[in-house]
């Protein structure tokens, strides 16, 4: 992989930059796993709130009234009451932000609401417009900030202690511990490392993390710790805080070692591979090969569950017309499976063992979101969806080239609204400058 | 109010505050029992 190193996002603005782009975002509601995606219906266009008025020469913090007129993920075009059609006020803010209320709250909470100067005195009797322009229209709830903070709590705490895939030895697992949590991503730091730098990035609903034993108990490879470097004040993560794979019925028809199958490539996650099952792991767990690009003892097979949105039936690719990467080293262009099974002496997994599940997710092409760039997953970038095969999401990360976009599917917690850094206090990655792609 | 998604709103009257007096009007929100 080409790493992105960090660059700094002073300077970027997702409000301005939905706006001279012309372009939408992906609304919350498509990001279940992010705070307030499950009960974002409350917010759209239209709803009103009260905001600190900065239109003001008072020398205390007045609030006055707005109203939604576009959203962009979390933050939200306002204006403020009385512009009307006048633009020039205008103001992006995040609406889980601590200074964004529902109407009300002033009066609650002994506050004034003061019109702004430049519209003072546009109407002499500010209370029968308010009136008019309130009666019958929407607020948020009044639990919103409750709802934004209970959203925000994760199960997850400093020093516990997790398996996760070993980043330099994709077929195995070693103990990390949690480090710090940020907005649900976890920075795992793995338990030999003396200096705490060895670390990785993943959501805590990241399938790469599982509760301490989960390894030895379906056959998984595992890298034990030194004895000698565990630190006895690290405990093990509570079992039932790891997301549940769907239950997969292994009948009489099951994955075998030596099927052959289309998947992502973990290494590269732009592509679509020729892929074999390597070993079959208990509880619907499989190790997978990527043909041509195996290592002799087997070190860079990694571990897809049987449900994984990850994994394809042969003839996915051609059927969805998307590029399938044949085998490194494999001549015989283009690529045709029905050869490739009959020169290799193998078969296709079924069709009906893969998840077809396709989830009615939202996402439309073009739309704005962050997502994790997985080959660096401590960056979280300014991206858009550019495909959708049924549930899976091409990613284009803006001011990249096209080499370094991501196939992730639409249920990932590695996918996040715009506005999501900046809620969670994470650092965005803007849009790459020419000069970095240069 | 119940939308065709089965979000439930209801109306409360909500208190407003100026330097003209207080007042209430009637607004929608959605359900926080829910």
């Amino acid at each position: 992989s080409v790493n992105k190193a960090p660059v700094t996002v002073e300077g970027f603005s997702w409000g301005n930059y939905i706006t001279s782009n012309n372009v939408i975002a992906a609304p919350v509601t498509c990001f279940r796993h992010a705070p307030m995606g499950n009960c974002w219906g409350d917010i759209a266009e239209g709803v009103r709130i009260e905001v600190p008025n900065t239109d003001s020469n008072l020398p205390t913090k007045v609030f006055w009234i707005s109203g939604i007129v576009k959203l962009a993920g979390y933050n939200a075009l306002l204006r403020y009451e009385g512009f009307e059609n006048d633009s020039s006020l205008d103001f992006w803010c995040n609406i889980c932000g601590p200074d964004i209320h529902p109407v009300g709250w002033c009066a609650t909470s002994g506050k004034p609401l003061v019109p702004p100067q430049s519209i003072q005195h546009k109407y002499t009797n500010w209370k029968a417009f308010l009136v008019k322009r309130l009666t019958g229209a929407k607020t948020l709830p009044p639990d919103f900030s409750q709802k934004v903070s209970e959203n925000m709590q994760y199960p997850f705490k400093p020093s516990m202690r997790v398996e996760v895939v070993d980043k330099t030895h994709l077929c195995r697992t070693r103990v990390a511990v949690v480090e710090s949590v940020i907005g649900g991503r976890l920075r795992l730091v793995y338990e030999e490392s003396e200096d705490k730098t060895d670390d990785f990035w993943c959501h805590m609903y990241s399938p790469l993390i599982h509760p301490i034993g989960w390894s030895r108990s379906i056959g998984h490879r595992f890298k034990r710790t030194d004895i000698l470097k565990k630190q006895e004040s690290n405990y093990d993560a509570p079992s039932h805080l790891f997301i549940k794979v769907k239950d997969v019925e292994q009948g009489s028809e099951w994955f075998k070692e030596g099927m052959k199958l289309e998947a992502i490539d973990p290494l590269n996650l732009s592509a679509i591979c020729v892929a074999t099952i390597r070993k079959v792991l208990a509880e619907g767990y499989l190790m997978i090969g990527i043909d041509g690009s195996e290592a002799a003892d087997g070190s860079d097979w990694f571990c897809y569950h049987a449900s994984s949105p990850s994994i394809f039936p042969v003839g996915f690719c051609e059927i969805n017309k998307i590029e399938l990467t044949p085998p490194r080293g494999y001549t015989k262009l283009p690529f045709k499976w029905f050869d490739y099974l009959r020169e290799t002496g193998s078969i296709a997994a079924p069709v009906k063992l893969f998840n077809k599940d396709v989830p009615n997710h939202g996402f439309r092409v073009g739309m704005k979101l962050e997502a994790v760039d997985l080959m660096e997953p401590r960056l979280v970038c300014v991206a858009t969806v550019t495909r959708i095969i049924h549930r899976l999401l091409r990613i284009h990360f803006d001011g990249w080239e096209d080499e370094y976009d991501q196939w992730v599917d639409c249920e990932s917690p590695d996918l996040y609204p715009v506005g999501w850094c900046q809620l969670t206090g994470y650092q965005l990655q803007p849009p790459a400058p020419q000069s970095n792609k240069d | 109010g119940t939308e065709p998604s089965g979000r439930k709103w209801e109306q409360k009257q909500v208190q407003i505050k100026t330097l003209e007096g207080e007042f209430s009007v009637t607004m929608w929100a959605s359900d926080d029992k829910k």
